[in-house]
């Protein structure tokens, strides 16, 4: 687009191109391009800054507001962390028990994917590298237990934090999904209120399939917020958007690559401005 | 016919197919409808869905995946696994090596991954689980050394295939993806296998294409499809890059692999 270039479809065609190529989806591709034509036509615009401008405007007000996290009356404040395989749930459970341990709390991470080869040790290598206790069990041991251990422990130590992963699963597997359910249930027994965060955990190169996600894992573990990861890569994660405004989940973090501090909490305007970028 | 085209274009967008080869796919579709023998029996319509499974079928490999793995002619032949965080390589490789031992073969499992917490132990306990032989090490120094290390281990012990797990990597990291070049100069493959999964969305073909730059991919395994992503990224990739898609994951234990389908897939991502 280049300066007194007037919104016409071939300039719309070319946003709502990048709106797709950005992940957010046709449906929402497509009402972003109406919006924008029907707010801008015919205009001649100062530029393609006043059109993006107006374009990121939209999208802002698609996002739900931003809600401070849930802090209990007595702790520990109770973690789930949730998602499907591969999305970076035990990476990003090691990065906030970093986060947390830096501002001086006291964690306790749960191991609770107790399935896959290694699982454990791989937690057990995060929460080490951050002081954090991490409790564990048996391969093959009940996760539910695991989880119910922790939380024992969480509030014998006084800890501030308890932290759980929870091992990659289909939504489309409905023994896991009651499992997962069955391991909140556990959680909530222990320490009334709990979990107090409930974090789905979100490759951020994923596309549409993340949507049904965060609408099947809601549904057995009240999301509270998302964690968009890998967004050192090329995505963008437009997917956001979708779940924002169907299930107003917000994003709570962002994972920007494979060490402890590469964790930013979420800046709607930044993230916003990165999907048009 | 439009009409006809506009469904499917948002059925293919709704899968994840990459928009830029949505656009080029219908366009030959268009083409191929209205040059199609007239088929008394068809409306336009019924016509386009019948070239848009052709078009698919064919895009997505047509017969390519049958095709067996490369064999060295000085053994063993090193079969390379790569691709994005988390996609699915360690598990796969555990997959690939019961396949390939059912089917005759000797393969060694050599755990290159030396950033991920935990990984050498993962790839360890998966080809233990999988009853493979696989060559242990501290984790310590180089990938390509250990690559090397295993290659040359497996020539001694008469392994005849070597199953090279590597670390996830961002096609954006230039260091990762020098290191990737490098180790396939040092164990010159049989095979390159880029490991994605099958939710992907519009970034499939951004990496799959870095990937094929800076390696020669052989093959795709796509991965996670007992899941319900329709799995457009499978035709996004095999459109650009044209490098086949050859075997499809289907679940975490070592018997859910299975030959690529793309008939079958054809279906699934025009829902
Ligand atoms: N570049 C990048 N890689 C990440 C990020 N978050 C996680 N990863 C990597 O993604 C891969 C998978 O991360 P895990 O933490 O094992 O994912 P998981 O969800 O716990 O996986 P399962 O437990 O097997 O379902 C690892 O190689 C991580 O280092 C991120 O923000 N950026
Ligand atoms: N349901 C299902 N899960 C799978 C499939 N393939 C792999 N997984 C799971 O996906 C997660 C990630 O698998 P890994 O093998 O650790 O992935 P990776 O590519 O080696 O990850 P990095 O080494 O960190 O890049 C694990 O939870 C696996 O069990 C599949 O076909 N179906
Ligand atoms: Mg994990
Ligand atoms: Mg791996």
């Amino acid at each position: 687009a280049s300066a007194g270039r007037p919104v016409d479809d071939a300039l719309l065609d070319e946003l709502e191109e990048a709106l797709l190529s950005a992940d957010l989806g046709p449906e929402l591709a497509a009402e972003l391009r109406d919006r924008l034509g029907q707010r801008l036509r015919g205009e001649a615009v100062g530029g393609p800054d006043q059109v993006l401008g107006v374009l990121r405007e939209e999208i802002l007000a698609l996002l739900p507001p931003r809600v401070p996290e849930t802090r209990p009356t007595a702790p520990p404040r109770v973690t789930l962390v949730v998602g499907v395989n591969g999305s970076g749930k035990t990476t990003t459970a090691g990065k906030l028990a970093a986060l947390w341990g830096r501002e001086g709390r006291k964690v306790v991470v749960a191991a609770a994917d107790t399935f896959r080869a290694a699982a454990v040790e791989q937690m057990a290598i995060w929460a080490e590298r951050s002081g954090a206790e991490v409790v564990r069990s048996q391969p093959g041991a009940d996760p539910a237990a695991v989880a119910f251990d922790a939380a024992r422990a969480a509030r014998a130590r006084h800890a501030d934090e308890l932290l759980v992963d929870t091992a990659g699963r289909l939504h489309n597997k409905k023994p896991l999904m009651d499992e997962l359910a069955k391991i909140a249930r556990v959680i909530a027994k222990e320490i009334p209120g709990a979990p107090h965060e409930t974090l789905l955990v979100l490759d951020g190169t994923t596309g549409r399939n993340a949507v049904i996600q965060a609408r099947e894992f809601t549904r057995v573990a009240p999301v509270s917020g998302l964690v968009l990861t890998k967004l050192d890569g090329t995505a963008r994660g437009g997917v956001a958007v979708a779940i924002g405004r169907e299930l107003g989940i917000p994003v709570r973090y962002v994972g920007v690559g494979e060490a402890a501090d590469d964790l930013l909490l979420f800046e709607a305007e930044e993230y916003v401005a990165g999907l048009l970028a | 016919m439009d009409a006809a085209l506009r469904e499917i274009r948002l059925a293919l967008l709704e899968a994840d197919v990459s928009f830029k080869v949505v656009r080029d796919f219908l366009a030959r579709v268009r083409e191929k409808a209205l040059g199609a023998d007239v088929i008394q029996s068809l409306t336009p319509g019924q016509q386009v869905i019948r070239v848009v499974r052709d078009e698919l079928v064919g895009l997505l490999g047509g017969g390519a995946a049958t095709r067996p793995l490369a064999i060295s002619s000085r053994p063993p032949s090193v079969y390379m696994l790569c691709g994005l965080q988390g996609s699915g390589k360690t598990t796969t490789i555990g997959k690939l090596g019961r396949w390939l031992k059912k089917s005759g073969r000797h393969p060694l499992v050599a755990p290159v991954d030396l950033q991920r917490p935990a990984a050498v132990l993962q790839a360890v306990q998966v080809a233990r689980g999988a009853g493979l032989a696989v060559y242990e090490h501290d984790g310590t120094g180089s990938p390509v050394e250990r690559a090397r290390e295993a290659v040359r281990h497996a020539r001694q012990k008469g392994f005849d295939v070597v199953l090279l797990d590597t670390a996830g990597r961002l096609h954006v990291d230039e260091e990762l993806m020098d290191e990737l070049a490098a180790l396939r100069a040092a164990v010159e493959p049989a095979e390159i296998l880029y490991v994605a999964d099958a939710m992907t969305g519009q970034d499939a073909v951004r990496s799959a294409e870095a990937f094929k730059a800076r390696v020669p991919l052989t093959g795709v395994i796509l991965t996670k499809l007992d899941g319900d992503a329709r799995g457009g990224a499978a035709l996004s990739v095999a459109a650009i890059t044209g490098v086949p898609v050859r075997f499809a994951g289907i679940g975490e234990k070592p018997e859910a692999i299975e030959v690529f389908d793309p008939e079958r897939m054809a279906g699934r991502i025009l829902g």
